[in-house]
């Protein structure tokens, strides 16, 4: 159980990560979120923009910090510009 | 702060708005205040006005929803999105939109429906979102806002009136309400003496007029230093020595009393029909004046003070509630004097007694802090 568990739970953070980004930082809906390469590609470019505009310390990376700001209750309006 | 894209504004400063329908969480009157309170935040600090319609086309259409609900943007269910709005422009465009799923609240046991409000309604004036977490357009709702003492940050103040400028007020070119100051004279009272006290005080569009003999004190929170000035060189009509004064912000009226008489002031001009006398208020005939008057923007509930009693008026109803007059001290307890003034700020009470101020909180039922009747004045 646990470890189905934390597999789902991994699941819902890469859906959550995806939406996020896509909804409020215009990350097209045809880029993959599994990035491989670890310092570029566009979801770690929208992860380090979202971080920037949000106060947090940029990473690139979705650390517990940069997830719980994404599940806290916000606005629906994109906080970048289309 | 960032304006939308193409920085879409009102091209005129009197919006009307129209609340479409209701959250079942919270009684109407509530949704109607915490909306007009959102709308007074940004009318506050710009020359923007607003009027209430409740049939047809306004600029400003706002209404709760759930999931789809007609805009190609659907609501998620409890939780993440609170709400959006769209920026100025026809049609859909100023309108803003509060998820139903959500459980609105007056205070913040669930989602504020206030504070959400003021955020919707800057987008729906034409600020986006601001990287300022201390900004109200921050896009991340804050359940640790003070709401008693809510103000928009200087980032928010900056960003709106990069659209529209300041309030009237701060302008000198305004040619309804002055605003040079006149230099004290011989026989003027001064701000710093110890011994000051006020014949009456009341708000006026976001600033605090404090009124003493021919003079009043007009202090804005956006500026440090109050002005000084004749009360006929507002109001030419009105007499000196003023009893008692209160804004009633929803309308947009002052009142001003003096002696058996009362006068209804809109910016500077003395509304159509007054002076009218106290007693069509509902006094009793040995009321000869009234002391002292605060207006409850949230209950719409106006308190006239006169010696050690107060009655409480229903704005709403345009009558004395029943049951009154009740002694001061009894529902304002530590208020143990005559009340020569009083205001109402930050969700707090003022009563001015002589030289002293005592801050009055509502909820609290108690006297939160003494001070001197001229700290307002920065002595």
């Amino acid at each position: 159980y646990p470890v189905d568990r934390a597999a789902g739970d991994e699941n819902n953070s890469m859906e959550l990560i995806q939406q996020y980004l896509e909804n409020y930082y215009n990350l097209g809906k045809d880029v993959k979120p599994f990035v491989r390469r670890r310092d570029s590609g566009p979801v770690v470019e929208k992860i380090r923009e979202m971080q920037k505009f949000l106060g947090l310390e940029v990473t690139g990376k979705v650390d517990s910090d940069t997830l719980a700001m994404m599940r806290r209750p916000r606005c629906g309006v994109p906080d970048v510009g289309d | 702060f960032t304006t939308f894209p193409g920085m879409p504004k009102w091209r005129k400063t009197h919006l009307t708005y129209r609340i479409m329908n209701y959250t079942p969480d919270l009684p109407r009157d509530a949704v109607d205040s915490a909306i007009e309170k959102a709308l007074n935040v940004w009318k506050e600090v710009t020359p923007l006005t607003f009027s209430r319609t409740d049939e047809g086309e306004a600029d400003i259409k706002i209404s709760f929803a759930v999931r789809d609900h007609g805009d190609f943007n659907p609501f998620d269910g409890p939780g993440n999105v609170l709400g959006h709005a769209y920026p100025p422009g026809p049609g859909i465009y100023g309108d803003a939109h509060f998820d139903d799923d959500e459980q609105w609240t007056r205070d913040t046991s669930g989602t504020n429906l206030f504070l959400v409000a003021a955020h919707e309604l800057g987008h729906s004036l034409g600020l986006f979102h601001s990287a300022n977490p201390s900004a109200l357009m921050y896009p991340v709702y804050n359940v640790l806002t003070d709401l008693a003492r809510f103000h928009l940050s200087q980032d928010d103040v900056n960003g709106i009136q990069s659209l529209y400028g300041g309030p009237p007020s701060d302008s000198s070119s305004d040619p309804v309400v002055p605003t040079e100051s006149v230099p004290p004279e011989p026989g003027t009272p001064a701000a710093c003496d110890p011994t000051l006290s006020f014949d009456a005080i009341s708000t006026l569009r976001g600033e605090i007029l404090f009124f003493k003999d021919r003079h009043f004190w007009r202090k804005s929170l956006r500026t440090l230093e109050p002005g000084f000035y004749l009360i006929s060189s507002f109001w030419p009509s009105l007499p000196s020595g003023l009893d008692a004064a209160y804004e009633e912000t929803s309308k947009d009226i002052v009142f001003i009393f003096k002696g058996n008489q009362f006068w209804a002031m809109r910016g500077t001009e003395v509304q159509a029909g007054y002076p009218k006398g106290i007693h069509t208020l509902g006094f009793p005939p040995t009321v000869r004046k009234i002391d002292a008057a605060v207006f409850d923007k949230e209950k719409k509930k106006t308190y006239f003070f006169v010696g050690d009693k107060y009655w409480r008026y229903d704005e709403k109803r345009q009558s004395m509630e029943p049951g009154f007059p009740k002694q001061i001290a009894e529902d304002f307890p530590g208020v143990d004097s005559k009340v020569d003034a009083a205001f109402e700020a930050f969700g707090f009470y003022y009563f001015f007694n002589g030289s002293s101020q005592l801050e009055f909180d509502p909820n609290a039922k108690k006297v939160t802090h003494v001070l001197k009747s001229n700290s307002w004045l920065n002595c």
